[in-house]
């Protein structure tokens, strides 16, 4: 999956890949004052395509858990199911509809996306990305993002979640790449410096076919040296 | 020398010959239209009687019957009651022969009438009737009764069913298919949205032995489907009419909290009382530990399990199942204070939080007979349980055997948001308590309002419910305003045991029209049927419960529809008129209530047709002699 960080006090953007095995989980939000976490499942194609060295990979399956509220959200991209301790409601992606409770409200718009809000302050949409049913190599996959965090507290962790804090970075030294339309750059972030190439991203909030181009930075090596450690230590066992 | 094969002998029995019998079923949408058509020769020398016999459900609603004799059709049509009367009792009094349509039993109404049929003539019956299938424990089921009185040299059952969503299962069986043979003249094949049953058994494969002349089809034949729901809700648009289906899935069980009010009264004493502990006994292994419960007993007084509501706990439940195996039958019957008590702890558990904030309440009371003890004035016991109630939370009533005011039962149950049942006094009694509680046992919502755009629908059927129960579904129908408009939208919401529940359906309207547009499937205007049919069933139940003028006005609305769309109600009569011997000959359709089809039962009235011969001289102002049977029983 690719993961697109945007700073509006630079009007820029950051983008890295994370490339792990199908089936793998990474934490992607983890918030101890809110009680918040989120986590996302890898699924890869069907099969690697003739022209790619490598196999593509998504997120397939979110988890998202709120301890507080005793609740857990899982999405696949066939049904969301929504607990809390008295028991399951299951949701197809053909539904369109709004679950509401204290401090809380999901909405399930059919075929397209899910828009999940914790209070005011924290809200997460979900999209579905359909493809054709009998296509030989892809697989319906999901987008996550993350359209309000701002009462998520400054502990807020994950490979998404470390980004909600306000962080500077520097771009310089733009020079030709390996592509000519790509250039290369070098940037400094968490005080370190690290090559960087131009490249773009797609936001599907608004299109979840074509998508929006954003243009972003993109951090190669699974990110390394933009996020805290490695990507590694962000695989969890279990979606929750 | 002559080979020869012997000829087994087949047909005519008594001189008449019934050649074919075909039961044609088209189900669209849940809504079947049912066509049974007999043919009969009268293979005599004389003038003989054909008889033709239908059992059809007592939801269904009968919409044509026609006479063929010798190729020429006498129609059969919808009057409103009295009228009908007044001509019937016209051909009665005139010494004519008179046929008469009436019920009873539990599922089944039954239609009989009898022709006089000149030798070597034929004649062809054909009853059409039409309902809407209701989904219950996850399926829809339709009930046929078979029962040729001979065998049929063809015969045939031919059910094709049309679900635009999708049939997910497709099954049908038939109490006398006992062996391979027989087996293999039912088929059964589904697939997309169009099923097939297909029972067409051989007059060999009819026959109760290799040598015999009478028939084994003797019994029940049921086919049972459901549809694909990867949807809440479907909506159907059609020539101005919409339906909404509504059956959500995948959510949990709102905890309940149930009184189980319960006669034990004398009446009581033997296998009634020992048929409802079995019955409670298997309730409540099906208890979750999330419900709540108590038991309520009333005789004479009342006397309760515990002080207040309880949880199901283990502990509790092993209590549960002592005290009912302790139960004793006593004294007369104080129904208004055991209701009365039931409600009273419901409310106080509410408002002392002893049950959880999202939990649902329900009174079950049963009962075998009517009040004699305390207040036993049913408008008084009606008020005071309304008042006690509030709206609050449903009453069902289950009415045990035939000794009881069931109408007052109904109207009680009706008018605090439940229904009621008749429990019937068999050997299945306590299946019978046990399966009415599974279909209440397990809501998923309360509170379900369904919301139309404003201004955008008209004629609307009722859209609001207490509860939505697991296995079965919601169904609303209207007209549309303005047939023109491109999208229709509807919300339905409702409170689930997590959270609150709006589900969004919007659907466009040529896109549904046209894909509804599968001809060979679809009897013309369905769902305008469909709106009628749920129309008229619910201006007839809220009837139950109305006074004067707006019981005049549901009566007037119900009577205008029922005879708009030639439905046979509790309302109307279709009455059949065939010249004969130069004389009329008149043959009436009734719909029976439930208060006639017991005082039939009671009666044994067996005989559904007379040809009475009054009095030298009094033709025309005759009126039966006392003690004299009178064969016209009211179905209102």
């Amino acid at each position: 999956p690719h993961f697109i960080i945007q700073v509006p006090e630079q009007d820029n953007a950051i983008c890295f890949n994370i490339d792990e095995e199908p089936g793998t989980v990474l934490r992607l939000i983890q918030d101890p004052a809110t009680g918040l976490t989120v986590n996302g499942q890898i699924i890869g194609d069907k099969k690697s395509s003739p022209d790619s060295a490598t196999r593509k990979t998504y997120f397939g399956k979110l988890g998202i858990a709120s301890a507080h509220m005793d609740l857990r959200i899982e999405v696949t991209t066939e049904k969301i199911s929504l607990w809390n301790e008295v028991g399951r409601s299951t949701f197809s992606w053909l539904d369109t509809v709004t679950v509401t409770q204290d401090g809380l409200s999901m909405t399930i718009n059919r075929k397209k996306n899910m828009v999940v809000s914790f209070g005011e302050g924290v809200t997460f949409v979900v999209i579905l990305h359909q493809v054709w049913k009998n296509h030989p190599i892809h697989q319906d996959f999901l987008g996550f993002y993350v359209v309000d965090s701002h009462r998520m507290s400054a502990w807020t962790h994950g490979l998404l979640g470390q980004f909600f804090h306000p962080f500077d970075f520097k771009v310089s030294d733009v020079h030709p790449g390996s592509e000519p339309t790509k250039p290369d750059a070098t940037m400094v972030v968490k005080n370190r410096q690290l090559t960087v190439t131009r490249g773009s991203q797609r936001d599907y909030r608004m299109d979840a076919r074509a998508g929006t181009k954003v243009a972003c930075w993109f951090v190669h090596n699974n990110g390394e040296g933009l996020i805290d450690g490695v990507h590694t230590d962000y695989i969890v066992p279990n979606l929750f | 020398r002559l080979l020869g094969k012997r000829s087994l002998p087949e047909g005519a029995v008594n001189g008449i010959e019934i050649y074919s019998t075909k039961i044609n079923c088209k189900v669209t949408s849940r809504f079947a239209h049912n066509v049974v058509t007999t043919r009969a020769v009268n293979r005599a020398d004389t003038a003989k009687e054909v008889s033709f016999d239908v059992e059809l459900p007592k939801t269904a609603f009968i919409t044509n019957f026609t006479l063929t004799i010798d190729g020429v059709t006498y129609p059969g049509h919808v009057k409103e009651k009295e009228v009908a009367k007044k001509q019937y009792e016209k051909a009665v009094s005139q010494g004519k022969t008179a046929g008469l349509v009436k019920a009873s039993g539990r599922k089944l109404e039954k239609f009989t009438v009898s022709v006089n049929v000149a030798a070597g003539s034929k004649v062809t019956f054909e009853l059409t009737y039409e309902e809407l299938l209701k989904r219950h424990k996850g399926k829809y089921e339709m009930y046929l009764k078979v029962q040729p009185k001979q065998l049929v040299k063809h015969f045939e059952i031919d059910a094709h069913i049309f679900e635009p969503q999708g049939i997910s299962m497709l099954d049908a069986e038939a109490s006398f298919i006992t062996n391979d043979l027989l087996g293999s003249a039912l088929t059964k094949s589904f697939s997309g949205k169009k099923g097939h049953v297909s029972f067409k058994p051989s007059l060999d494969q009819q026959r109760s032995c290799p040598t015999c002349t009478d028939s084994l089809l003797n019994g029940d034949f049921t086919i049972t489907y459901d549809v694909n729901r990867e949807s809440p809700a479907n909506i159907q648009i059609v020539n101005g009419y919409f339906v909404h289906f509504f059956a959500p899935q995948g959510l949990p069980v709102v905890p309940k909290n149930v009184v189980f009010v319960i006669d034990v009264s004398g009446s009581m004493y033997g296998r009634k009382l020992e048929q409802t502990k079995d019955a409670l006994l298997k309730i409540l292994e099906d208890m979750r530990e999330e419900d709540h419960l108590n038991f309520i007993l009333f005789s004479s007084d009342v006397t309760t399990w515990k002080e207040h509501l309880v949880q199901a706990t283990p502990e509790n439940l092993q209590e549960a199942r002592a005290f009912v195996k302790s139960i004793q039958d006593q004294g007369s019957t104080n129904l208004n204070d055991g209701l009365l008590r039931g409600i009273s702890m419901l409310n106080t558990a509410r408002e002392e939080h002893r049950v959880p904030e999202r939990s649902t309440s329900i009174v079950i009371m049963l009962t075998d007979g009517d009040a004699n003890s305390g207040e036993s004035r049913p408008e008084k016991i009606q008020e005071n349980v309304r008042n006690a109630i509030g709206g609050k939370f449903p009453l069902y009533n289950l009415g045990f055997g035939n000794n009881l005011n069931y109408n007052f039962l109904e109207s009680l149950a009706l008018e605090n948001d439940g229904f009621a049942r008749r429990i019937y006094e068999d050997s299945d009694a306590n299946l019978q308590l046990h399966g009415f509680y599974e279909e209440v046992a397990n809501p998923l919502l309360t509170s379900v309002e369904m919301e139309y755009p404003k201004n955008a629908i008209l004629d609307l059927t009722q859209n609001s419910y207490q509860h939505f129960y697991d296995g079965s579904e919601i169904v609303v129908a209207g007209r549309l305003a303005d047939e023109d408009m491109n999208s229709f939208k509807a919300d339905v919401k409702g409170h689930g045991a997590l959270n609150d529940l709006t589900f969004t359906e919007e659907v466009d309207l040529k896109e549904t029209e046209a894909a509804l547009k599968e001809r060979e499937y679809i009897f013309g205007n369905y769902i305008e049927r469909l709106w009628a049919y749920l129309t008229i069933e619910q201006l007839l139940e809220k009837r139950k419960n109305a006074r004067g003028e707006e019981k005049e006005n549901l009566t007037a609305q119900a009577l205008d529809l029922s005879l708009k769309y030639h439905f046979v109600t509790p309302l109307t009569s279709m009455v059949v008129t065939k010249p004969e011997d130069n004389e009329d000959q008149t043959a009436i359709a009734d719909k029976p209530g439930e208060e006639q089809a017991q005082a039939a039962s009671q009666t044994s009235f067996s005989a559904y047709r007379t040809s009475y011969q009054p009095p030298l001289g009094s033709a025309a102002s005759y009126q039966p002699p006392l003690g004299t049977p009178y064969y016209y029983v009211d179905g209102d």
